[in-house]
């Protein structure tokens, strides 16, 4: 089913979010 | 004494022994001091010990409201000094202010509020 | 009755064996079993992303923006698993007002999994589904779980 979605990356298990310095933002300077 | 908060902060921060120094560590959250003002003018500073390469820091002025799990700045709550390039946020949207700022600075922020609450 | 983590470590290996996902008569696809599953069974992680609470307005805008349909589990206030774009087959279970498993947060090792557990014994070929339990809203999603206690509305 995974393979409808070429975006999409099965897991085994879950995967801890690594954020960006910038990820909260709506619009940089 | 005004000192870093140790029940208004997000929990995962590090706060030093003696409550004047904070450690963060993955993605932006925050701590506030224990005291608020309301009215008149204020001034603190605060010294970058520590920046790690890829680290980044957002100081400034927030209201009791403010996301605690979000960079100070993200909402309309908030008013924050980017280290990285300098920029300016408040409500998610970024400005140009300064030039970046980083290990060793120490940086300034200065609130006046009229005199009647 | 064994402990959970143990019971965790071996439906690593199991879960891809015992659920698989096909077309679904209540909505799109749906997680199926492959074998006659126990009541009390652990049958799968909703595995995913570990986002922090705070990210998710912003995930969710992203993703309705796009067209892209969210698959979002709440662990506690903290943290949710985000499947929309990284996840596994537990993303595809569907509600049902009479489900017939049940989803529990559980920590092990120091972690917490989303954990859907078979509330009574399930036959090969059923489809497996939960009682989501979305808050109540104003703007209703229609349920079509197709059961005689169906409430109508996921929310």
């Amino acid at each position: 089913w995974s393979a409808f979605a070429p975006d999409f990356k099965e897991l085994d298990e879950n995967v801890e979010y690594e954020e960006r310095e910038s990820e909260f933002d709506l619009s940089d300077e | 004494t005004v000192l870093l908060a140790l029940h208004d902060r997000a929990p995962q921060l590090r706060i030093s022994e003696d409550r004047l120094s904070v450690t963060g560590e993955k993605g932006y959250c925050m701590v506030r001091s224990t005291h608020a003002v309301s009215r008149g003018s204020w001034y603190f500073e605060v010294t970058v010990d520590d920046m790690k390469d890829g680290s980044a820091a957002r100081l400034g002025w927030a209201q009791e409201y403010a996301n605690l799990q979000a960079p100070l700045g993200y909402d309309k709550f908030g008013y924050a000094w980017r280290s990285r390039k300098g920029t300016r946020f408040h409500e998610s949207r970024g400005k140009h202010y300064s030039s970046s700022y980083g290990e060793g600075d120490v940086l300034g922020f200065l609130i006046v509020l009229p005199n009647d609450i | 009755s064994l402990p959970m983590a143990m019971r965790f470590r071996h439906l690593r290996e199991t879960a891809k064996i015992t659920v698989g996902v096909f077309r679904s008569d209540i909505h799109g696809r749906g997680l199926f079993c492959l074998r006659d599953i126990d009541g009390g069974e652990m049958v799968i992680e909703y595995a995913g992303e570990v986002i922090r609470s705070s990210l998710t307005d912003k995930r969710e805008k992203y993703y309705t923006a796009k067209g892209i349909g969210c698959y979002m589990f709440r662990i506690d206030d903290k943290s949710v698993i985000d499947a929309t774009m990284k996840g596994n087959a537990a993303r595809f279970i569907n509600h049902s007002c009479e489900p017939n498993c049940y989803s529990k947060v559980v920590d092990i090792l120091g972690k917490k999994h989303i954990l859907i557990f078979a509330l009574r014994k399930i036959i090969q070929g059923e489809e497996l589904t939960y009682d989501y339990k979305f808050p109540l809203e104003e703007d209703k999603i229609n349920c079509h779980c197709l059961s005689r206690k169906c409430r109508k509305y996921l929310n």
